[in-house]
């Protein structure tokens, strides 16, 4: 059983345009170079883009698909999380998962799809990177379909014991997630 | 025609119609006036229109007959006619109504008038063709005075002679049928002499503002005033801006007044001025850096980090103050029993501690990175064994001036000990670094002070929260607080404890913000990469050194912390530009986020491979998350006008930042 909750939208206060921080470095990861520290991981999955025998047959994600949590019914304002709860011994690397919808680039407007599409990747950000104990993670089943009752906001967390990603594979359709969940409750 | 007699015609006929029957109604009256007084008028202007026509040349212009524009004429004229006219008029009137025997009640106004009419001839002496403007004004205020005076004056004679008018066997009272009389004619009269004012003021007007002299004139008039204007505006908004940027200057004696404010806590009536006499304290140093203009030259010597410290630092300052007043007001305000003292004690020193220690922590960070930066930028230091004192000898010894003495001689002591024992060329760059770090050192001094005190000693902040509450300086507040006052409710009791805890995390949440904000602002400017690093260690050091600091640090909100560095793996993009673009959008979020560093995972196209490239471009060039953003709207922008004209050869999104960055 995993358990999610729904969370505020912070990203909807950012006044992105005329945001005043500065920007931050940028690097291409290269395995062998990174040394064994706290990093996260965020995978941002684009849920369009999967087709629908590997969102049905593969992990929990798709498990939860086929059940409470319909993937190909999210909205594209939407974003789910799924998180790592437990840090691996070996790495301490934390990983997430932020399933989303992109919006369709509206010609017109710019700036409306460019916020659009940045305050999803601020969801992911926020969420991902928030402490995994935080005040948000319930105990499991506390708030089983729970996320459907508050259509307003539109980020959901969903945490697993362990979320393992399968980098190996390249392309989006190829993509496998797998979660752990947790061990005492029931597993769907 | 007379309603009653339309046969009367002329000024002989009106006698006829005051019979002594009496049977002649109040709207022949006024009929008959009003008769008289136009044929008076009517009259009037064909003799002066023939006496224009046949006059001297110059007389194109009149009060009726403004028709001749532009041309110059001799505007005196016309008065001078209507006064003549008006005046034999006038002789006429006066000879034939002494000559009937009359009572003639409207003298006084044929005096003033004839009195006038001489006067103006006087004056005038026949000149005809007057250029001056003032004596044309004159003469034209003279002309219609006359006017209405002739005016007024045939309607007066015109009512005198019909006072014998008789209505149902009695004499009307003569005020009545004058009063009657005077309101039947005000309007045409008025309305008369506005149209010649009107059409007098035009002709003036007109050839006014043909004359390019005058134009000129009053343009240059108006551009005067309004440069004096503007000048006046901008020196006292300049006056407001130093004022508002510089703070009001006080008396400040030693550069410790800020810090003797803090010192004497809630107690003092000066705190409320310490953000006044911290800027005060500034401008002194401002002062004696001898920056002549108003402003920014202070600002320029200074890194941003040092502006940005001092302003942290007086922030804090401020905010520790205000907090500590608010303290002090609502305990004055709502004193509570001895049961809720404690509960309020409980609240207080833990809150404050970690107050405490976040500007312990903030104010060992400033004063780390200034003793940092003053060995990277005084390279003067090794090679001139004369000066070789360091910033923080340096700090010590402005300690050991004291705090009496004023900055300015604490800052002549620095340049003395800077600049004598050196040779002359080390000395000039001496006193030019010098002159740049006075801020610096001054601040410093301050911080250190600050540090050394035993309110802000990290070993004591324990001690000091718990010896707070028997502190002189707060114990003003005890004895009222320790009041057996059981009117006290328990609501305002926890009205109070919430609005404390309320007040305090702001103030935390303040400080903390302030903390890392200064933190990443160091590390932002920061040259050195050594430095930087011992930076961040002194960071890590300070932070866990100090319990509440590291607390504080738990709390916060993982957005206004560097969090850990993030690797993201896309998995949704399908073409080059959304690659690159979400890329880019995320590299803005996780930059807002602050997350000291972004990696990006599964670029076997090598589309990203720029991406660092531009990152650090930006960082370079001091790009913002909202600058970014719109480089970025103005790329997609032009993509969609390329695209309106079927332009294909674009740059990629990478290509395109790397070229406009």
């Amino acid at each position: 059983m995993i358990a999610y909750c729904g969370t505020t939208t912070m990203s909807d206060d950012i006044d992105w345009l005329h945001s005043r921080r500065g920007v931050c470095k940028v690097d291409l990861y290269s395995p062998k170079g990174q040394q064994d520290q706290d990093r996260k991981v965020i995978c941002f999955v684009d849920v369009s883009t999967l087709n629908v025998e590997d969102k049905d047959s593969k992990g929990a994600a798709g498990s939860r698909s086929e059940g409470e949590l319909n993937l190909e019914t999210l909205e594209e304002k939407e974003i789910i999380v799924i998180k790592d709860t437990e840090k691996q011994d070996q790495s301490k690397t934390e990983g997430s998962v932020c399933l989303f919808k992109q919006a369709p680039s509206d010609p017109i407007s710019v700036l409306n799809w460019l916020l659009n599409d940045l305050q999803k990747y601020a969801l992911g950000f926020q969420h991902a990177l928030s402490p995994s104990a935080s005040s948000c993670k319930h105990k499991v089943g506390d708030l089983e379909g729970d996320y459907s009752k508050i259509p307003s906001e539109n980020c959901y967390s969903v945490y697993a014991d362990q979320v393992n990603f399968d980098y190996l594979n390249k392309g989006p359709q190829n993509l496998r997630l797998e979660m752990a969940a947790s061990k005492n409750t029931n597993n769907n | 025609q007379s309603p009653s007699n339309p046969a009367t015609k002329s000024p002989s006929n009106q006698r006829s119609v005051a019979t002594p029957e009496g049977e002649c109604s109040m709207d022949d009256l006024s009929f008959y006036v009003n008769r008289l007084s136009s044929l008076v008028i009517q009259m009037a202007r064909k003799e002066i229109k023939d006496k224009l026509e046949g006059g001297s040349k110059c007389l194109h212009h009149s009060m009726y007959t403004s028709g001749d524009k532009g041309k110059t004429s001799p505007r005196s004229a016309v008065s001078k006619i209507a006064s003549e006219m008006a005046h034999e008029a006038v002789e006429l009137t006066s000879s034939e109504m002494r000559g009937n025997g009359e009572d003639c009640r409207d003298g006084r106004k044929t005096f003033l008038y004839s009195e006038m009419c001489n006067k103006n001839k006087c004056g005038e002496k026949q000149q005809m063709c007057p250029k001056d403007s003032k004596e044309f004004a004159d003469s034209i205020s003279k002309g219609l005075m006359v006017y209405a005076n002739q005016v007024a004056s045939d309607m007066m004679v015109s009512v005198m002679k019909t006072l014998k008018v008789h209505s149902c066997g009695k004499p009307i009272p003569a005020c009545v049928v004058l009063k009657r009389v005077l309101l039947k004619h005000t309007k045409e009269i008025v309305s008369d002499l506005i149209d010649s004012c009107m059409k007098n003021l035009h002709n003036i007007t007109g050839v006014l503002m043909t004359d390019s002299d005058f134009v000129s004139a009053v343009k240059r008039n108006l551009f005067n005033h309004g440069k004096q204007n503007a000048a006046d505006i901008m020196e006292a908004m300049l006056k407001r801006l130093v004022s508002a940027l510089l703070g009001e200057k006080k008396e400040t004696k030693s550069q410790s007044l800020a810090y003797a404010t803090l010192k004497a806590g809630t107690n003092d009536p000066k705190c409320k001025n310490q953000s006044l006499e911290f800027s005060a304290m500034k401008a002194e140093m401002k002062g004696k850096d001898k920056c002549k203009s108003k402003a920014d030259p202070c600002c320029k010597s200074l890194t941003s980090a040092e502006r940005v410290s001092e302003h942290i630092l007086k922030e804090s300052l401020t905010m520790w103050n205000n907090q500590k007043q608010g303290n002090q007001g609502k305990v004055t305000n709502k004193v509570c029993c001895t049961s809720k003292d404690e509960k309020r004690e409980k609240i207080s020193p833990s809150t404050d501690s970690l107050a405490k220690d976040l500007i312990v922590s903030a104010l060992m960070l400033i004063q780390y990175h200034l003793t940092q930066q003053a060995k990277g930028k005084d390279p003067c230091e090794e090679e001139c064994p004369g000066s070789s004192m360091g910033y923080m000898s340096q700090s010590a010894q402005y300690e050991k001036c004291g705090g009496g003495q004023s900055s300015k001689s604490l800052s002549m002591k620095h340049f003395e000990t800077r600049g004598a024992p050196g040779p002359s060329t080390c000395m000039k760059e001496n006193q030019l670094e010098s002159q740049k770090m006075d801020m610096s050192n001054m601040v410093l001094s301050l911080i250190q002070k600050l540090l050394s005190e035993s309110p802000f000693s990290c070993d004591e902040l324990t001690e000091s929260d718990n010896k707070r509450c028997c502190d002189p300086r707060s114990s003003k507040a005890a004895p009222m607080a320790k009041r057996p006052e059981e009117q006290c409710q328990d609501n305002a009791e926890l009205d109070f404890i919430s609005g404390m805890k309320q007040m305090n995390r702001q103030f935390i949440d303040q400080l903390v913000e302030s903390v890392m904000k200064l933190c990443l602002i160091m590390a932002k400017y920061s040259n050195n990469g050594a430095a930087l690093a011992e930076l961040e260690e002194q960071a890590a050091l300070v932070g866990s050194g100090s319990r509440c600091g590291r607390d504080a640090m738990m709390s916060q909100n993982y957005s206004e912390t560097p969090g850990p560095e993030v690797i993201v793996n896309n998995q949704c993009s399908t073409t080059n530009l959304q690659k690159q673009l979400q890329a880019v959008l995320q590299w803005i979020a996780a930059s807002q986020f602050n997350v000291p560093m972004l990696y990006f995972m599964g670029d076997d196209d090598g589309q990203l491979e720029k991406l660092p490239e531009v990152s650090a471009k930006a960082a370079e060039k001091g790009y913002s998350v909202g600058d970014l953003l719109q480089e970025v709207m103005k790329f997609a922008k032009e993509r969609q006008l390329d695209e309106a004209v079927g332009n294909m050869a674009r740059k990629q999104l990478l290509d395109w930042l790397l070229a406009n960055l």
